[in-house]
Order: structure tokens, then sequence, then C-alpha cells
């Protein structure tokens, strides 16, 4: 038996929304501790890693693990019926589930919607990410590195991060000119103009945006962002979900052949 | 031109 209801339902709609343009279909680990769920992109650029703690669920029952293969497009389909204010559960009895039943509940408990998706077994392509302690890590308004990126796309396709102890500096080279944004540490009370730049090593990495406006579409589910980037390392682009867990994307660099 | 690198050459399989 596996169960779990998600009082803010809104939380999920806004996890598939940010991943439905990097990936096709995903398998969800269901365990006592939580929900986890890995997939990359079709080109094995980008990866996403998604991690839901079981105590951030207002019910939360896995009696063994269970595996969940999902459509991304059909997911999408189903919670679309869900409204913004919806307590969400995701629920199924059988041990080797052919689909998942969804539950979707106002707030008033007066109006109770219920879907079942059917699932689709997918082999797990997972990778092992180490644990790594990144070199550069920079904190700041996930609304403004939205805005940096697309900016900056509009010159180049790919975009060069360099981090110094007091600054990052994202620079673009392009068919029309060139131009650089540098962002220096800022303690600013005011969360959009906050940055926090902890640089035991500097780096200097490049990456292509079309893969960072993607992660962006996160925006939504955390006023913060997290870059974490060691030499020769993928950038990790962390959205952190309060008291829940948190969505992770790994995007390997470009580097001159 | 800088070359894009894959997830599989910095990360090994499951």
């Amino acid at each position: 038996m596996f169960e779990a209801k998600l009082q803010q339902g809104v939380i999920f709609k806004k996890i598939v929304d940010a991943i439905k343009d990097l990936v096709k279909s995903v398998n969800i680990d269901a365990s006592t501790s939580g929900l986890s769920m890995q997939a990359m992109d079709s080109a094995h650029v980008a990866l996403v890693s998604l991690k839901l703690n079981e105590n951030g669920f207002k019910d939360y029952r896995c009696d063994r693990p269970i595996t969940l293969g999902l459509s991304i497009e059909n997911l999408s389909k189903i919670l679309k019926c869900a409204g913004n204010d919806d307590t969400i559960t995701l629920q199924t009895d059988e041990e080797e589930p052919s689909s998942l039943k969804f539950f979707f509940e106002n707030q008033q408990a007066s109006k109770i919607s219920e879907f079942s998706l059917n699932l689709m077994s997918l082999d797990s392509e997972s990778l092992g990410i180490p644990d790594t302690d990144y070199s550069s890590v920079i904190q700041m308004s996930s609304a403004e590195f939205s805005r940096i990126c697309k900016e900056l796309s509009s010159i180049s396709e790919t975009v060069e991060i360099e981090t110094s102890k007091e600054s990052v500096k994202f620079s673009v080279q392009g068919d029309i000119g060139a131009g650089s944004i540098t962002v220096k540490n800022n303690q600013s009370d005011k969360d959009v103009d906050r940055v926090d730049l902890q640089i035991d090593q500097p780096v200097k990495l490049t990456f292509a945006l079309r893969y960072l406006n993607m992660f962006n579409k996160a925006v939504s589910l955390s006023s913060t962002v997290s870059l974490n980037m060691s030499e020769e390392n993928p950038l990790m682009v962390e959205y952190k979900i309060d008291d829940l867990g948190s969505l992770r994307f790994y995007l390997a660099p470009k580097i001159s052949d | 031109q800088k070359g894009q690198q894959l997830l599989n050459e910095y990360y090994n399989q499951g």
C-alpha cells in the first residue's frame, strides 16, 4: 500500500511543469523515506533529480518500495484537473501497480476528483551522482538568475560563468557582439537583491543557455536558487522546496575541443 | 567552438 497526500497540491503541479520540457517519462521511486526521481534529457546532457521527504506530506505511507513509471505528458493532463488550492493524494494498493490513483480535494472537501493514470515500465538509466563539495556556490534570487539567462540567450547560445571571491560574471559572445553581467556579493535584506557567494576555488565554466532556461521553469518553486560548480564538473542548479525537499538540475559543461 | 559534454563522462551508470 502506498499513499502520499500533499496539502499544497500546487507544488506537485509546479514540479511537473518545471520538468516537462526536459524529460518525457520518469520513474518515481517511493520508499518509507519519501519520493525520489532522477531522469536525463534525451541527449544525456542534463539531468533532473527530485527528492520529496515523507515528513513534508500531510499523510504518507509506503509499506514497501515501489517504482512508478509515469509519462510526464499524461501526468500533466491529469494534473490540469487539479485546482491550485487542492490537496493532491497519490495512491495504489498493488505491489506491482499497473496504474496510480490521484485524488484532488478542494479546501471545503466539497469537490473530490479521482483519476487513475496508467503506469509505464521504464528501464532506469540512473546515474550515480556522488555528493560533491562544490568549490564555488552562488545563492541568488531565482527570478534574477532566470532573467540573466533569458537576456543573455538573445546574444549567444552559450554563457561562460566565472567566479571570484567577490563576484560572479556571466559572459556571452555572439554574432552581434558580446556582453557580460557581473553580480557582486550583496547581503541586502531584499530577497531579489541578495547574492551569497561561497568561493573556495574560482571556476570558469561554459554552459548551453537553452538548458539553463529550461531549468528556470522551476522559478515558481523557490525564490532563491543555488548554482554549484567545480572545475571540470557538471553544474548543479538547486531549487529547495520548503520543508518538503529539493529539485536539482545537473548540466554537463561545454569545453574547447 | 566549445563541444557539449555528456553527463555520462562525469557520472557512472546507476
